[in-house]
């Protein structure tokens, strides 16, 4: 769940 | 979405635009790197696997397409638009950027957040998006005279990566201080490498001079 906060970046 | 990230992603997609537009216009691309031009190709198309497996925002879609299709047709216009391509400084764009791309994907099998083929590609994007740059500074440095599309192409590209630290400082302290190790110490990295380019651009413009990196 942590990494995915990231992937809504470009 | 903060309004860092947003300012962040509308610097690059101007530093973009510039380029295309300087391209486009000059029907000249000298003074701008082709290996750093297809590296960004390389970090877009990793990092955005996800595109048509995940759906995040109808903003997020665009922009990653956006950002597929400039930086790709500033790679087509460079090698193939006949005009354009005569235009290339080729014997001074010697940077073997393999030597960046190779130990960016070796790094990344080494250090992810976990071991799947997205994950590790997506790593590589941010490792090799750090570095990416540095096939163009050393351009600059050898190119004589920098014109001013080119060094406002360059300072908004650097000034992106630097909004997205903010960003993350911000999202650090409203999100349940979210730790991410790999884009923030990369993103810091990418910053640095511009140092120099910042000082430079800067005084330049503010004594109003021509923009010159030393040798």
């Amino acid at each position: 769940v942590q990494q995915d906060a990231v992937k809504d970046e470009l | 979405m903060n309004v860092f990230r947003l300012a962040g992603d509308m610097t690059h997609l101007l530093s973009i635009i510039i380029l295309l537009l300087k391209i486009r216009a000059t029907k000249s691309c000298t003074g701008i790197s082709l290996k750093t031009q297809e590296l960004y190709v390389i970090v877009f198309l990793t990092r955005y696997l996800d595109l048509f497996t995940k759906y995040i925002s109808f903003y997020n879609t665009t922009m990653k397409l956006v950002f597929l299709g400039t930086s790709i047709s500033i790679v087509w216009y460079m090698r193939y638009h006949k005009v354009v391509k005569q235009t290339y400084n080729k014997d001074q764009d010697t940077f073997r950027h393999y030597f960046l791309a190779i130990p960016c994907f070796l790094l990344a099998l080494l250090i992810h957040h976990e071991f799947t083929v997205i994950e590790v590609l997506w790593t590589f994007s941010i490792y090799l998006e750090a570095v990416a740059i540095l096939p163009q500074l050393v351009l600059l440095q050898r190119s004589r005279n920098i014109d001013n599309l080119t060094g406002n192409y360059v300072f908004l590209l650097g000034a992106y990566r630097a909004l997205y630290l903010v960003n993350w400082v911000y999202r650090y302290f409203t999100e349940n201080h979210l730790v991410r190790w790999i884009p923030w110490l990369s993103g810091l990295v990418q910053t640095t490498l511009y140092a120099d380019f910042f000082y430079y651009y800067i005084k330049s413009w503010k004594n109003n001079e021509k923009l010159q990196l030393p040798a």
